[in-house]
């Protein structure tokens, strides 16, 4: 199975049309491997992306050196995951 | 699960979980409840669409899809749960049983099967079909860019790498050729809603263009009716709108496809999130999502029946 252990889901909030752009360009960047879960749309509304742990350092530096505010939606995708998969396994055995 | 009673709507099912449940439910209803096969995914999996039905010769009918992205497992589990209330509320609740007394409904749980056992199989996180391009090593192509209105316009990715990769061509992947055949075939097809998560939204055409829809203020008052009863039942928020305007530009999906064909009331769900979890929302939202979604699609429903164009 894949593993997500250290990804994060960063939630982007960008102020203007000009943060909005910087955060498309970010979508460009193949190399991070971002997966965005809520796309980059308009001023104001939030961006969800998720972001694999090699590239964290550079999208956090990215979005502070251009003074976009974003959040951690989630601290650790695989956490997440196993609990998905405890919550499954514990149901099937009940 | 021996029967749909005993089945957990409040944990989230393996793709054969959910065809045993719609074997459970044909056979526990089997003057309601129909099981049409529309076609083979590209890995051979059927793909299977529930048809509730209380007589007449093609009806006109509403079209109901959960799943298109696989890994919004939440909306593969409200369809389930959509089946089973379906089940429920005919001869009960006497304005859902106006409804089937006049219209079809059909209800398509899992619309993208290859890439929800993908989810349960590799990759939790895969959204897209699982079909291969040639040339490329990357798998799979997003089934809601794939539709044949404005395909390949700005909206969508050419890439096939990408989370939006929009395919090789306009209804290249079977998921979405088999709903197109049912559809152009049917022909009487009134309401066709597909049922996204999460980012609570109700969105209507268009997507690929800014131009509003021909029928933009009705569909707005239809948006605006379904939200209302949505938040009626947990004070759930959703924004409605055309796709464009409420979130990005999007070519080629659904329903810019099914409103070209003349269904008037296409619309798109992206269902509840909690600001915590996104696509992994915690079993215990299933129902209380599936509910609310419930009323939305009721207060639709309705609309369309005393609407009939």
């Amino acid at each position: 199975k894949e593993n997500f252990v250290g990804h994060q889901v960063l939630q982007i909030s960008a102020v203007d049309e000009a943060q909005v752009q910087k955060v498309k360009q970010l979508e460009e960047l193949e190399h991070l491997q971002l997966d965005f879960w809520r796309g980059p749309a308009q001023p104001g509304s939030a961006t969800d992306v998720r972001v694999p742990f090699t590239s964290l350092q550079a999208v956090k530096i990215f979005l502070e050196a251009h003074g976009i505010r974003y959040r951690i939606l989630i601290e650790n995708v695989q956490a997440l995951l196993d609990e998905e998969q405890e919550q499954m396994f514990a149901f099937q055995s009940r | 699960a021996r029967s749909t009673g005993t089945f957990s709507y409040a944990t989230y099912h393996t793709l054969e979980e959910i065809y045993d449940f719609m074997d459970m439910l044909v056979v526990e209803h089997p003057q309601l409840v129909s099981k049409l096969q529309i076609g083979n995914t590209y890995e051979g999996r059927p793909i299977y669409v529930l048809k509730f039905s209380t007589g007449g010769n093609n009806r006109p009918a509403i079209w109901i899809d959960t799943g298109i992205h696989s890994r919004e497992w939440v909306t593969q589990a409200s369809g389930v749960w959509f089946a089973k209330k379906i089940t429920e509320d005919y001869g009960q609740d006497p304005a859902f049983t106006a409804i089937l007394d006049t219209m079809d409904i059909f209800l398509e749980i899992v619309t993208n099967p290859d890439g929800f056992a993908f989810t349960h199989s590799k990759n939790r996180l895969w959204r897209k079909t699982r079909s291969i391009t040639p040339g490329s090593s990357c798998v799979g192509a997003d089934p809601n860019r794939n539709w044949d209105a404005g395909f390949g316009m700005a909206g969508a990715s050419g890439n096939p790498c990408s989370e939006t990769y929009h395919g090789q061509f306009a209804n290249s992947e079977v998921e979405v050729k088999s709903i197109v055949d049912f559809v152009k075939d049917h022909g009487n097809i009134k309401a066709f809603i597909s049922i996204h998560s999460y980012s609570q939204l109700l969105l209507y055409p268009y997507g690929y263009k800014t131009e509003p829809a021909p029928d933009q203020n009705e569909l707005d008052r239809v948006a605006k009716s379904a939200v209302t009863a949505l938040a009626s039942l947990y004070g759930t928020k959703f924004t409605y709108g055309s796709i464009i305007k409420t979130i990005y530009q999007a070519s080629g999906s659904t329903v810019d496809w099914t409103y070209s064909q003349g269904i008037k009331y296409s619309f798109t769900f992206e269902l509840r999130d909690t600001g915590r979890y996104g696509f992994l929302l915690p079993a215990s939202q299933i129902i209380p999502s599936a509910q609310e979604t419930w009323l939305a699609l009721q207060a639709i429903m309705e609309y369309t029946v005393t609407h009939p164009y």
